[in-house]
């Protein structure tokens, strides 16, 4: 996709939801990171 | 409109034929799921291949023609695709050039990108599972253990992915994996590409773990935060990562820009593992020599 | 999503919406006529004039608006039941679409409801792989084993065998973090919190209209959260997508500096064409309500 019609900014996303989420070890180590999650999101409302 | 000629492969819950569309004289593959022996309805390998290859249309994924119901079978018809990668790997009869490795790599990993941008996991990438069309092209197929990319809160199954394609963070156990599981089964057939021999056969679960280690390190919490954490860390064997030399003594065809992108693809923690976008821009495919074209490479 | 199987096999517009269920439900009337006919012939000795008299009072086929208002009757059971076995939203509303898109090439008067109730959302179990073995499926359900498979095959049939299911929920998610970004600092990230629940709140109930045939999940998402807060919706599409337009507008009467903002606006690909945007918002809005 050129264009995306969104621009991911995750430093002004308050979602605890998913922030609570990156202190969990189990989380982390599977490698869950939050810019894919957000990316899916985006995409999605985009689409 | 489909007849089915002769039987080529029979597995867990499908029987496979190769056949014809009438209409078109096309050559087609016939996967006939077995029902009756399922106590739970459809299984779920069927219900997960109609449903993920219905979404994805890619040249470099296998295409489902149709879907058809025959005696209460439930039949997927399916491109013709005469053979696999791993067939290619193992006949030592058949040269191929570093050109074809990149063009494998290339096309792989286009259809496994493809996925992921659908939000699809493929979730068992192998040799085998990569069949090659006649003019060529690569083919990512079986989606009985495809799934969507899961929502923050699944639990999903570490229990997946043929073992030596294994990543290290499902040998561990983890449950809230992501895309760069499939990245990691793509890392390993690259090097099994240039090796021609597997890369890292485990015997068994246990032994797959460590022989991941003892080739690629002992991932520790500096480079791969939480790692410890999992409970069946604490037997590991403690192996030092190989030196960027010695990884060039076990590939000696391969370029330093190749050893970066299987680096990348095979990074221990699953955060920093390369994407398949990642792997797609990386330089290794735009140094010489050139990817070969699919439809000469013999 | 113009490549997924819910934009190819399940998009419709409101007319062709209704000629489908018109011709479903003609089909079945015409096969139950021929079956009526066949047997008034067959049994003419023995059927009193009693009987006949009731066979032409009573057998008469379902309309097209009859076999809606069952399928919907039965559209909430599936969403109930689903809820009450604490099934995921993804999972109840998977359910439910599949539910409606069976009813849509099939008619009520060929398999009853209430015998596909359970089997529904079995499948839909299975799809979201929220599996559930059809023995506990059968306790929690008191539906027998036979009855929940029975059916299995002809709802994927009849589902075309299209499973996956873009649900508004996911965009809604998407939409609650552009929210943030595009009206930074203008919006009160907690009250947001509160929209969001119930706005998916809203998008659950809608799924029991026709709007998943009819508009596409953001444009759904988007109505709900207009009619949760209409305001919010408007000043964030409106500060999204519609400056384009406006900065066309201003540059046309200033000097050429401007121009060159119009042209990379003008020539975007994808500017969306914010007053259509608006009108199927509205459309959607109207159908939920």
């Amino acid at each position: 996709d050129p264009f995306k019609r969104y621009i991911m900014n995750e430093i002004v996303y308050e979602d605890p939801f998913i922030k609570d989420l990156t202190k969990k070890n189990e989380y982390i180590a599977s490698g869950f990171r939050t810019d894919f999650v957000y990316d899916r999101l985006l995409t999605e409302a985009f689409m | 409109e489909y007849t089915k000629e002769k039987k080529v492969g029979e597995g867990t819950y499908a029987v496979v034929y190769l056949g014809t569309k009438q209409s078109t004289g096309r050559k087609i593959a016939i996967k006939e799921i077995k029902t009756s022996e399922f106590k739970d309805g459809l299984d779920m390998s069927a219900i997960r291949e109609v449903k993920y290859l219905q979404e994805i249309n890619h040249i470099n994924v296998i295409e489902l023609v149709d879907i058809f119901m025959a005696y209460n079978n439930l039949n997927l018809v399916l491109e013709y695709l005469p053979t696999d990668l791993e067939v290619v790997i193992k006949d030592q009869n058949i040269l191929f050039t570093p050109a074809d490795i990149k063009s494998w790599m290339l096309m792989t990993l286009r259809g496994v990108y493809h996925c992921h941008r659908n939000f699809i996991l493929h979730r068992d990438l192998k040799p085998n599972n990569l069949l090659i069309s006649p003019d060529g092209q690569i083919k990512v197929a079986d989606f009985g253990l495809a799934r969507a990319i899961p929502a923050p809160y699944d639990v999903l199954t570490s229990n997946v992915v043929t073992r030596w394609y294994r990543a290290p963070e499902l040998l561990l156990g983890a449950k809230h994996y992501t895309s760069a599981v499939d990245v990691w089964s793509l890392g390993i057939i690259f090097a099994e590409l240039m090796l021609r021999i597997p890369y890292l056969p485990g015997q068994n679960d246990v032994d797959q773990i460590d022989v991941t280690f003892r080739a690629l390190g002992t991932p520790t919490d500096k480079d791969w935060p939480g790692v410890s954490k999992f409970s069946t860390y604490t037997q590991l064997q403690t192996y030092p990562p190989p030196s960027r030399d010695e990884l060039r003594k076990r590939f000696i065809a391969a370029s330093e820009n190749a050893l970066d992108l299987m680096s990348g693809m095979l990074t221990m923690n699953p955060q920093k593992r390369w994407t398949t976008i990642q792997c797609l821009q990386s330089e290794y495919f735009t140094e010489l020599p050139p990817p070969s074209d699919p439809s000469t490479i013999k | 999503f113009r490549s997924s199987s819910q934009y190819r096999l399940w998009s419709f517009t409101k007319e062709q919406l209704d000629t489908k269920r018109v011709d479903t439900n003609a089909h079945a009337v015409a096969a139950i006529e021929e079956k009526l006919t066949m047997f008034k012939k067959d049994y003419a000795s023995d059927i009193s004039e009693e009987d006949a008299k009731m066979i032409n009072e009573k057998a008469i086929p379902l309309t097209a608006e009859e076999e809606l208002k069952l399928v919907d009757f039965y559209a909430k059971k599936v969403q109930g039941i689903a809820q009450h076995l604490n099934l995921p939203t993804e999972v109840v509303s998977s359910a439910l679409i599949f539910f409606k898109r069976f009813y849509l090439e099939n008619s009520v008067m060929e398999i009853d409801p209430k015998t596909i109730v359970h089997t529904i959302i079995f499948l839909a179990c299975k799809s979201e792989n929220y599996f559930i073995s059809v023995d506990s499926f059968s306790k929690k359900t008191k539906a027998s084993r036979d009855t929940i498979l029975k059916y299995e095959f002809r709802i994927l049939e009849s589902l075309k065998f299209s499973l996956l299911c873009h649900h508004p929920f996911k965009p809604l998610h998407g939409f609650f973090l552009d929210i943030q970004n595009v009206l930074h600092g203008k919006v009160d990230v907690k009250y947001m919190g509160e929209i969001y629940t119930k706005t998916k709140k809203r998008i659950s109930d809608a799924l029991l209209t026709d709007v998943a045939f009819l508009f596409t999940p953001p444009q759904i998402t988007l109505a709900a959260l207009s009619l949760e807060d209409e305001q919010l919706t408007e000043k964030y599409l409106e500060t999204k997508f519609s400056n384009t337009d406006t900065i066309i507008e201003a540059s046309k009467d200033t000097n050429e500096k401007d121009k060159d903002s119009e042209v990379i606006k003008e020539d975007r690909p994808d500017k969306i064409n914010y007053i259509l945007l608006l009108s199927l918002i509205d459309q959607c809005k109207e159908v939920m309500s």
